[in-house]
This record gives structure tokens, sequence and C-alpha cells, in this order.
């Protein structure tokens, strides 16, 4: 099954 | 110093209802363009993005930039005391330990005065990237939240494929399966009921459908709700919160990953 991402792997620091 | 009057309360007191599940603590970030928050879920599946441009008040004023650190509990108990016509109008000093709120009747012939004690919040900011999205859909934000609870009624998540063929949200679970699919259309009489979709590039993503819901408590917010989706970044649910453009409450949403 699929696993939930995370939004910091999406998005970093400023 | 912050000073920062709303015509209408409502706007405020939806944005912390609309919010106050998926995020506890949080800062308004004040500075002289407006008033903004990010925050994410304790689980950091979810990221919460507001801005209230400077043009949202009249008058606003504000000399420095000042967090204000904010339980949205006690925010609500707050803002509980504003009818949605209500006048509001926040003020907070440079460096505050309580944010003021004031809220008048349109007649003003009642006015109400509380103070909120701030907390000091370390929290991280993340950089949302400038995307360009590979398909984008606006439709009616009662409809969007019908969607997503009819199919959470079945499933934990719900798989979005956007392409010539319309927008196909799918979901399956133990009792079954379901799907609805939505199509580009225009109402001459009533242009909130449009459905417009904008594609580049077919996509299908799959999300958990509790956050979805989750955003949905903001469709009170206004009556369209713009949806932005590309391949493996995060889902983009849009609210605009005033007619001036750059006001808006968006959610971003990680994609569930990998099979």
């Amino acid at each position: 099954p699929k696993q939930q991402g995370s939004i910091t792997s999406f998005f970093g620091a400023p | 110093m912050l000073e920062a009057r709303l015509d209408q309360a409502e706007i405020l007191k939806k944005v912390v209802d609309a919010i106050k599940d998926l995020v506890q603590d949080c800062n308004f970030d004040c500075n002289d363009s407006g008033i903004a928050l990010q925050a994410m879920d304790n689980s950091h599946v979810a990221l919460v993005s507001m801005n209230l441009q400077a043009d949202s008040f009249a008058p606003y004023r504000c000399d420095r930039n000042i967090a204000l650190g904010v339980n949205l509990t006690s925010l609500t108990k707050v803002l509980r005391a504003a009818q949605n016509t209500d006048i509001l109008t926040l003020r907070a000093l440079d460096a505050p330990d309580s944010l003021n709120l004031v809220f008048e009747s349109q007649d003003k012939d009642r006015i109400s005065e509380y103070d909120l004690k701030l907390m000091d919040i370390d929290q991280e900011h993340l950089g949302i990237p400038e995307t360009e999205y590979a398909a984008t859909i606006k439709m009616p934000s009662v409809e969007f939240r019908r969607i997503c609870t009819d199919l959470m009624a079945l499933s934990e998540s719900v798989t979005i494929e956007a392409s010539k063929d319309g927008i196909k949200f799918t979901c399956s679970g133990d009792i079954g399966n379901g799907s609805v699919t939505l199509r580009q259309h225009t109402n001459v009489e009533n242009e909130k009921e449009n459905i417009e979709i904008e594609l580049s590039e077919p996509v299908a993503l799959t999300f958990s459908l509790k956050y979805l819901v989750n955003f949905c408590k903001a469709a009170g917010l206004s009556n369209t709700v713009t949806i932005c989706l590309s391949n493996e970044v995060p889902l983009l649910v849009s609210y605009a919160l005033t007619s001036k453009a750059g006001s808006n409450l968006r959610f971003y949403l990680a994609p569930k990953i990998g099979d």
C-alpha cells in the first residue's frame, strides 16, 4: 500500500 | 505597534474555525504588508498558509514585524464573543504579551473588548516553491466538500486523476468502491456554479480523505475553491478570503507515495 508522504520532504527551509 | 481593523469579524472567525483542528498553536506574523500564518499539523502531512493582505483591513498599521503567538482554542473562545457582522480591531504592542481585540456592532451601539494572552512559539517556516501546476480546478466549494465527505464514507484515501476526460475522484474500501467525475461546466446565469479545469499534463495522485475533509471546513469562507495538482508534489487547496487578490487561506497536503 501507499505510504503517507511528509510535507517537509517537499517543502524545505526557505 | 499593530492596529488592524476588519470590517467583518466573520473572516477571522471562519479562518480560525477552519484550521483549529489541524493546528493548535501558531504565530500570526504581522508586518507592513499584512498578517500571515503558516503552520503544519502535528504529523507534518498538511500545511496551512493564511495571508490577509494589508488592503483587507481599513485602516491597517504595523510599524515593525510582530509575531503574535496564539493558542487557537483560546482565540476561538474570544472570537465566539464577536458577531459575524461586527467590526473587529486587532491591536498589539511591538513586543506584546497580549493581543487586544475589539468587536463593535455595525451600529456602534455595542463595543466589546478582550485581551488574549500570547505565547512564545518557535515555529519552523517552510519555503513553498512557486509551482506551475499540471492541473488547476476551480469549482463550488460545497461541491468539493460533498465529494470528499461522500468518498470518506467508503475509504480513507482518494485518488485524484486529471485527464482530458475531466477530473476523476476514485476510492475503494471494504464495502466497495466509488468515483466522481467532474467535467468543465459553465453556468451562464450563476457563475459560482462553474467548474473550470486547466490541464497541461495528466496527473494522478492519492491523498488521505481525512485531511481533505478537514480542509473543507473552510467552505464557508468562499463560494469557490481552487485545487491545484502536479505529479509528486503536495496538493494545494485554496480559498479566497476577500475580493482583494492575495488574501487567501491555503492548505497543502502531501500525497501518498510508493506502492
